[in-house]
């Protein structure tokens, strides 16, 4: 039997709203330490990472080991028929084809289930080795969804430039070029608001613009994001999830030819 | 001229 409760079912909402785009299937690993999802995008550039830990849901069962394959869009379809303010339980028998999603509305006057049909996914994990990374880059996750927006307006990629002094982003097309500097907050009152810069080398790396755009689907999900960065490896764009997990995403940079 | 590299370049499959 697997079952997992979350009174805040809103951010179950979220997470699907910050993977739909990317991802058109993928399956939910759970075991006893909580919610584990690891997918590629068809291109194979970019890869999502969610953990939800067991200790931040409300309820949480899991008696075995599941491996639940699902399809991304029936799943957003269900979860949009969810309050804001519903509580959300995902359950499932063991060596079932099926899932359930229950919504109960705060007042319980409410509850709806779905059951939706699972999918033999064939399972392709990258192994991603814990990485001291050259720049780590803390700003508010708003400010990073607006930059990659406008940016985007001037290219299809965007060059991100990490110094000691600050982050500069930067691109160039056909209208002409665009750059934003942010410098690193002097002093901190709102962490949540601040601007932080933790750098041993300098770092420039190009990436596309289309799939950071995909990430910042995930700015609702936490009001700060984390970029980390090093020469010539995959750049990772982090959410963490207050109290339950995280999601990242991880991005090859684009290469001279 | 830009090109994207796919990231099991970087990565060993687990």
């Amino acid at each position: 039997m697997f079952e997992a409760r979350l009174l805040r079912g809103s951010i179950l909402k979220k997470v699907l709203e910050a993977i739909k785009d990317l991802l058109t299937q993928a399956t939910f690993d759970c075991d006893d330490s909580g919610i584990q999802l690891q997918a590629m995008d068809n291109s194979h550039v970019s890869l999502v990472s969610l953990q939800l830990r067991a200790d931040g849901f409300d309820k949480y069962r899991c008696d075995r080991n599941i491996s639940m394959g699902m399809n991304l869009n029936s799943v957003a379809k269900i979860l949009k028929c969810a309050g804001d303010k519903d509580t959300v339980t995902m359950k499932a028998q063991d060596n079932a084809d099926t899932v359930t999603f229950v919504f109960e509305s705060p007042n319980q006057e409410k509850v709806s289930d779905y059951e939706m049909k699972l999918m033999n996914l064939d399972l392709e994990h990258l192994g991603i080795p814990e990485t001291e990374y050259s720049c780590t880059i803390r700003m508010p996750s708003a400010e990073f969804a607006r930059i990659c927006r406008d940016l985007s307006q001037f290219g299809d990629s965007m060059v991100i430039a990490c110094t000691k002094e600050g982050v500069k982003f930067s691109a160039t097309g056909e209208i002409g070029s665009a750059n934003i500097k942010l410098a690193q907050t002097a002093s901190v009152d709102k962490e949540e608001e601040a601007v932080i810069i933790e750098m041993d080398e300098p770092v420039t790396l190009t990436f596309a613009c289309q799939y950071l755009n995909y990430f910042t689907k995930a700015t609702s999900l936490s009001p700060q994001v984390q970029l980390s960065m090093s020469a010539d490896v995959p750049l990772v764009v982090e959410y963490r999830i207050q109290d339950i997990g995280h999601i990242r995403y991880y991005l090859a940079p684009k290469i001279e030819d | 001229q830009v090109a994207q590299n796919p990231l099991p370049q970087y990565y060993t499959w687990a």
